[in-house]
């Protein structure tokens, strides 16, 4: 049977998925949850014309549409993070006290151009 | 990458990588609070990072230090005393310009209470202020005085307040804590007093807001 066809990953901006875990960091030793925590990244083509779901400031429109006339001198806009969202990660300080810290902007929740 | 994670660590509050050298177990009350955040959902629209809902203050570091003191000799004459204990915390990790906003100590004892109370007994418990010799700072009294028919298992000391008024000396909090048997309770000291080691551990959690936090928030 035919196979079937192989999913071409979208090339537009969007989160893609990133999982860090502190053992390949070398903090396991001092962090004690989470062992790791889906942190994800932003990466994709932000092209004329830019589409609603893209997320594009005022400045990405324009900015597009001098690239589209000047493609050498004026680069497309970048694929960046516009929402990010906390976590908390317990761990032990140099006193070894137990310390429960929320730290923000660790997880790219959605991107745009 | 040793500076990269110098860096690295100093942007999320380090001034360098901890290496535990006698782990302690976790406190339940972090665990519980690590767990709530971790079971909200995604991305957190409700959820105000800056604040610990769980104690109802502002704050995005929840500390627990535990207690370096040492049991003192009783002083004479003093025969209802039951236990004197220094109770010592360095808290030279509180970084430069975090803000406490909650200090609680919770004494631990092993059992619900020294020994079955008698008619007319009455243990009571004070916390003095004290300098790092265990000699309690002369004029001062009590941060706390409270009197109890039972002892229970696990004592909550709000010390936020006391703390807010610059009571705390440096960067370390130390303090005596005493407890003996009422006057007026019939029987020896000594058997009023049975169990007087019962004191299982003291340590004190306190929530800090750091500079991210302090920073003002850019208008919408």
């Amino acid at each position: 049977s035919p196979a079937s066809p192989p999913v071409t990953p979208s090339p537009l901006c969007k989160p893609r998925r990133l999982y860090i875990s502190f053992s390949d960091v070398g903090w396991e030793n001092w962090i004690i949850a989470p062992q790791g925590y889906l942190a994800n990244y932003c990466r994709g083509d932000c092209p004329f014309p830019l589409a609603a779901e893209l997320n594009s400031t005022n400045h990405a429109v324009l900015q597009t549409m001098v690239h589209s006339l000047d493609p050498q001198g004026t680069p497309q806009p970048c694929c960046v993070p516009v929402r990010l969202s906390p976590i908390s990660i317990l761990y032990y300080d140099n006193s070894d006290n137990v310390v429960l810290r929320h730290y923000e902007d660790m997880v790219v929740d959605e991107c745009g151009c | 990458l040793s500076w990269q994670e110098s860096s690295l660590l100093k942007s999320l509050g380090l001034s360098a990588k901890p290496s535990p050298k006698r782990p302690v177990p976790v406190p339940p009350v972090l665990w519980r609070i690590f767990q709530r955040r971790k079971e909200l959902p995604r991305p957190h629209q409700e959820l105000d990072s800056c604040r610990v809902e769980e104690f109802h203050v502002p704050g995005n570091i929840v500390r627990v230090f535990a207690d370096q003191g040492r049991f003192l000799p009783e002083e004479q004459p003093q025969g209802w005393l039951c236990l004197r204990k220094l109770l010592f915390f360095n808290l030279s990790v509180l970084e430069e310009g975090e803000r406490l906003t909650m200090a609680q100590l919770e004494l631990r004892f092993q059992h619900n209470s020294y020994h079955s109370p008698r008619p007319g007994q009455v243990l009571e418990l004070r916390l003095y202020p004290a300098n790092p010799r265990g000699q309690p700072q002369p004029g001062r009294s009590p941060l706390v005085e409270r009197s109890f028919v039972q002892l229970h298992k696990s004592l909550l000391f709000k010390l936020s307040a006391a703390l807010k008024d610059g009571k705390m000396p440096g960067r370390n909090l130390t303090l005596v804590l005493e407890i003996s048997a009422s006057s007026g309770a019939s029987g020896s000291p000594r058997s009023l007093c049975a169990g007087s080691d019962a004191l299982e551990a003291a340590s004190l959690l306190v929530v800090t807001l750091g500079r991210q936090c302090r920073a003002p928030r850019s208008r919408r």
